[in-house]
């Protein structure tokens, strides 16, 4: 941010941040501009997360530039600022993950396979916005009509992706020895290994356990 | 197979080995995977009872046998790629942690990146056949990330030129590092150097801890496990502390930093480059996060196909629940996260790569990004991780709460990920000094 806003060029993940100088990022809300022209578009949604991003960071050096001009040391500067600058991290970080998603798209080519890996990278987008509508609505990324979109096109895609969940979990193609789940077998067949696995343990070496003979039985043959 | 699953899978709209294949990288890549997955699974030696039925001795003690076998099958099979390593060891492990963690994922990579030739010489051979077995002892009971606070120190005596390390206070005590309790013989051991009167900051030593042979502690060190945990019970996380403990000069690691006979400190060329062997860990840990998502993932949505129970129609049978639309709101968008976070850890993994490479061409550009990089999203992904697969444990109701859906295991393994190798707020806060600075 310091170096972005003296006007260097910065490369790598952090480049949004070279709107810093251009004044482009505001930390407050740009009245009556959404800028999510439409919530289908996954790179309009990174943009949105990179804005999203930008803001914070912002939000939270500024933060520290102001405790700075008021005469505090830097180290104290810093740790009353911390909940912003972690807020601002995990937006960081939350605009990579996105972004490395939508990015990933472009590079499946079977026609059926980028159509659910869409679906998804959607819903991971849309549900990362539904869960932090703050930050959008007071960076003016989003309107509240629209936040009503996101949720209603959230459980839409649960809907779409709904015939394809246990094909999508199969992929990971865990075998049931790595998996090491009952619950989780690849056939299915739950509760018949269930009552075996409970079987098998240790309690059940013998009918009456021996806590009985030593404990209970005596208890009862006092009261 | 169970009627519910089978029609599960007709009806699915694509390929499910297409997304295998992305997910590995190359359909190659899926193929010598499960390759090396039915040499274990074929392998009697690894056909082992439950260690959920196991006292944790007893899983301690299976993890060393293991751990052992696993040595030894990989030469056998000619095994030594990284990555097919990592692979051998979870399938033989089944994604638990195995007492040799350390010593194949923190030693070894130290003594290749940090030592001289001439120390290389005598430490890794022996090190890679097992008779040195190694840890690597950084954090302290009481300093954990912030890696100036450490107390445990190694003052240089000109005279014998011997290093003397000390435990100065019991918050300095080593503690935690895996296979230090029982298993290892050799610590690489992070201490404050002093010499000539002045203190030179961190620097890494190779440390004897036990006898060769009798593998008894040696006079002047005192070490052992520390107790049970939430989970992690296949591992002796130990404790190790040190009473004017002298070791030869040459036990420094002195690839970068340097101390003369006479005690002269020559500084390294860039103290940066010890945090490699850290971001290298971190970047595993965020492929991990997707891991142990995808595998609660998997648990909870082939379980939620399988079970019936109440009702939406009144009159109907009971419907599966994951046609219930809150049963899907509480699983698809973790499933939709532990697809991202696939992707993360493998562009993570290809980064630390490319800039390593740059790095043995001296090029040290990028490395504060990729430092910073790996924190933040080490921290972010094992954060939504860890509440992730909780979440897929209770979506299971009761069920998940027994051992049997292999759920507790998954998060008690995992949700470690969120303080080692750096406590995550810690990790944040790397990544804002970072986002500040630029």
């Amino acid at each position: 941010y310091t170096a972005a806003e003296s006007g260097e060029r910065l490369g790598g993940m952090v480049s949004y941040l070279n709107d810093v100088s251009s004044q482009r990022v505001q930390p407050q809300p740009l009245a009556g501009r959404p800028q999510i022209a439409d919530i289908n578009d996954v790179f309009g949604l990174v943009e949105a997360y990179k804005q999203r991003a930008a803001w914070l960071v912002v939000r939270a050096a500024r933060g520290v530039q102001s405790d700075l001009k008021r005469g505090k040391r830097k180290e104290d500067a810093w740790n009353k600022n911390s909940v912003d600058l972690v807020r601002a991290s995990q937006a960081h970080c939350h605009y990579v993950v996105v972004k490395l998603f939508a990015d990933k798209l472009s590079e499946v080519l079977d026609a059926a396979t980028h159509r659910i890996l869409s679906s998804l990278c959607l819903l991971y987008a849309l549900h990362g916005i539904s869960k932090n509508t703050g930050d959008f609505l007071q960076a003016g990324l989003l309107t509240s009509s629209q936040l009503e979109h996101v949720d209603q096109r959230v459980k839409d895609l649960l809907g779409v992706i709904r015939p394809n969940a246990v094909a999508l979990v199969d992929a990971f193609d865990y075998s049931d020895t790595q998996l090491s789940s009952v619950l989780g077998r690849y056939d299915g067949n739950v509760y018949e290994n269930m009552f075996e696995w409970a079987k098998k343990s240790p309690l059940n070496k013998t009918q009456v356990h021996e806590s009985f003979h030593k404990y209970l039985k005596p208890l009862q043959s006092k009261l | 197979m169970n009627p519910d699953l089978s029609r599960e899978r007709a009806t699915a709209s694509f390929n499910p080995e297409i997304i295998t294949n992305i997910l590995d990288g190359t359909p190659e890549k899926t193929h010598r995977r499960r390759e090396i997955e039915s040499l274990v699974i074929n392998d009697p030696a690894f056909h082992n009872e439950d260690p959920n039925f196991l006292s944790r001795s007893e899983r301690y003690e299976l993890a060393i046998k293991k751990s052992s076998q696993m040595v030894k099958k990989m030469r056998d099979h000619g095994i030594s790629d990284p990555e097919e390593i990592y692979w051998f060891k979870s399938f033989v492990h089944r994604g638990r942690p195995e007492p040799l963690d350390l010593h194949l994922g923190m030693f070894l990579p130290t003594l290749l990146s940090q030592a001289t030739p001439e120390q290389q010489d005598r430490f890794f051979m022996p090190a890679w056949n097992l008779e040195i077995i190694g840890t690597y002892a950084q954090t302290e009971m009481g300093h954990g990330t912030h890696l100036r606070g450490l107390e445990t120190t190694a003052t240089y005596d000109p005279s014998t030129q011997e290093f003397i390390l000390n435990s100065p206070t019991v918050t300095s005590i080593k503690w935690w590092p895996g296979g230090l309790g029982k298993t290892s013989n050799h610590a690489v051991v992070l201490a404050q150097l002093y010499t000539q009167g002045e203190c030179k900051g961190l620097q890494a030593f190779i440390v004897p801890i036990r006898q060769i042979g009798t593998h008894e502690p040696l006079p002047g060190v005192t070490v052992g496990d520390i107790g049970p945990k939430f989970g992690f019970d296949e591992i002796d996380n130990g404790f190790l502390s040190f009473n004017k403990f002298r070791i030869p000069r040459e036990n420094m690691l002195m690839k970068h930093a340097k101390v003369e006979p006479d005690g002269t400190y020559v500084k390294p060329l860039s103290d940066k480059l010890t945090y490699g062997t850290m971001v290298f860990i971190r970047s595993m840990i965020v492929g991990d996060s997707a891991r142990s998502l995808s595998r609660a993932c998997t648990i909870a949505i082939r379980y939620s196909a399988v079970r019936h129970q109440s009702e939406i129609r009144v009159g109907d049978p009971e419907p599966q629940i994951l046609n219930f639309q809150t049963q899907q709101y509480k699983l698809f968008p973790l499933l939709a996260t532990a697809y991202a976070f696939h992707f993360v850890g493998s562009y993570m993994s290809q980064k630390y790569h490319r800039i390593t490479g740059d790095i043995q061409q001296g090029n040290l550009s990028e490395l504060p990004e990729l430092h910073a990089f790996s924190a933040g999203l080490k921290a972010f992904t094992t954060w939504v991780a860890s509440t992730g697969i909780e979440e897929c444990r209770m979506a299971c109701g009761g069920h998940g709460y027994s051992r049997s859906s292999g759920i507790p295991d998954i998060y008690v393994t995992f949700t470690p990920a969120c303080t080692y190798e750096g406590e995550n707020t810690v990790m944040m806060l790397q990544t804002a000094r970072f986002l500040f600075k630029s």
